[in-house]
């Protein structure tokens, strides 16, 4: 069961001016963080739960929230030989960033759009393969690139797709990796000088 | 050699060849250009003067000088490049603790600025207050435009306020506004319109620029409360890195609002990714 309540209590309890503009203590700031870190988890249980429902289809969920530092366990094992590893039970999986995920050849991304008008959104993952087929909910082909990180980074390289939303609703994006051999493998169009 | 120019359907942006700053923005659909420098800068923390004991803390900014210091020195910015058929950017390296990705995607009439900042460096026994400046040759008569809580847009007049005769005594601080999603200056004909992913303060100290806060570490109270100064630390013990966005957009002055209102909207309630391996078993409803 998902519950909302948990981050309803952290936000009440984030109105506070100190919460709001910073002028509590460390230790205060670290309380507020953890209250609101304990709701995010539970809210994303709920919103799991709400997708499966709506995809009709039960899913090991993986809410990545550091992707804006480019860390996605999901993402980044999905390119490896898939081993024997089974996914984990139930529909939601833990997040960070030492998660055991299921080395999977493929996974889909599921963008949801909280406006009340179509959006474009880019996507960008980190992954270790070089050449990925991206297909829409409509099962076409997404233009997609694996940007090559800064030389001299770890290894884990942007795939990067633009997703499109419906109004207040989602959109689910099929990405696998494609072998060297594959012949849908585009050229590698990216330059980096 | 440094790179020397990305662009989309929309927008072109041009560096400098010998610095690798941001040099200018073009967009491309009005036929419109502007010499734009971006680069980071800091303020040296008051830590209380002759003139008053305030230190700058949670509760107060005071630089100690009205001057900000470059965070790349005089060195020049190292950079390099990416192109491919969804996105251009050029990656700026100020210094070991600052850093920027200026991206153009394939599409987008606005440009992406990604910035990285920190662990800010103490050990000089100075606090930091970092800030991103751009410089252009707008004309803005001492003008400039910030959403305050996100409500309306107020227009700010440098050293004034328009309900009391101010004397100014914070040349720097006493022009500091509260920027919830963003900060515009404009002529009579075009708007430079930062948008924030987040809040921050933010200025115009002279003509033509505009400034946004994007980080800051201090090493003393500033006496209001807290009881002790604002030097929040990462797991690792070491100052906190930061990492942000700022989409900068120019336009005619008309057709701005056009264009920075629904893309604020998109960026405060920005589309949400779930991932999963796929391929689960069918949910049976009950």
């Amino acid at each position: 069961p998902g519950d909302s309540s948990v981050l309803r209590e952290a936000v009440a309890v984030a109105q506070h001016h100190d919460a709001v503009s910073g002028t509590e203590k460390q230790h205060v700031a670290n309380d507020y963080a953890r209250q609101l870190a304990a709701g995010w988890d539970s809210c994303q249980l709920l919103v799991a739960n709400a997708l499966a429902s709506l995809s009709g289809s039960k899913e090991n969920f993986v809410f990545c929230n550091a992707l804006n530092v480019s860390v996605c366990p999901l993402t980044e094992a999905a390119s490896r030989v898939s081993t024997a590893s089974g996914g984990l039970g139930g529909l939601w999986a833990p997040t960070g960033a030492n998660a055991p995920c299921p080395s999977v050849p493929q996974f889909t991304v599921l963008l949801y759009n909280p406006l009340g008008r179509p959006m474009s959104w880019p996507i960008r993952l980190p992954v270790n393969g070089v050449s990925y087929a991206v297909t829409d909910p409509q099962g076409q082909p997404v233009p997609s690139e694996v940007s090559p990180g800064r030389p001299l980074r770890p290894p884990h390289l942007p795939l990067l797709f633009q997703a499109s939303a419906p109004p207040l609703g989602f959109s689910t994006f099929t990405v696998s990796r494609l072998s060297r051999r594959d012949p849908r493998m585009p050229p590698t169009r990216t330059r980096v000088v | 050699s440094q790179p020397r120019e990305i662009q989309n359907e929309h927008v072109r942006v041009l560096f400098d060849p010998l610095t690798g700053h941001l040099k200018e923005i073009q967009n491309l659909d009005k036929s419109i250009s502007l010499p734009v420098f971006q680069s980071f800068y800091w303020y040296n923390a008051s830590i209380g003067n002759d003139k008053s004991l305030q230190a700058s803390g949670a509760y107060i900014f005071r630089p100690n000088s009205s001057e900000p210091i470059p965070v790349a020195g005089s060195k020049q910015v190292s950079t390099y490049l990416v192109k491919n058929a969804l996105v251009q950017e050029v990656h700026q390296n100020f210094s070991s603790w600052c850093s920027q990705v200026v991206r153009l995607r394939a599409g987008q009439p606005y440009l992406e600025l990604e910035w990285t900042v920190g662990p800010i460096p103490v050990e000089d026994g100075w606090g930091k207050e970092i800030i991103s400046r751009f410089e252009t040759t707008l004309q803005t008569d001492a003008r400039f435009y910030t959403d305050s809580n996100g409500r309306q847009v107020l227009e700010r007049r440098r050293d004034y306020r328009p309900t009391w005769n101010l004397s100014q005594t914070e040349p720097v601080a006493g022009n500091y506004y509260p920027v919830n999603s963003r900060i515009f200056i404009k002529d009579k004909k075009f708007q430079l319109t930062v948008l924030t992913d987040r809040s921050q303060g933010g200025s115009s100290i002279f003509d033509g620029s505009l400034e946004l806060m994007v980080h800051r570490r201090l090493l003393y109270d500033d006496n209001r409360g807290v009881g002790e100064p604002l030097a929040e630390l990462g797991a690792d013990k070491q100052g906190l890195v930061v990492r942000g966005r700022h989409l900068v957009l120019l336009d005619t002055v008309e057709s701005a609002a056009d264009r920075h209102r629904l893309l604020a909207q998109e960026l405060f309630m920005a589309p949400y990714t779930v991932l999963a391996p796929g391929g689960g078993p069918s949910y049976r409803h009950g």
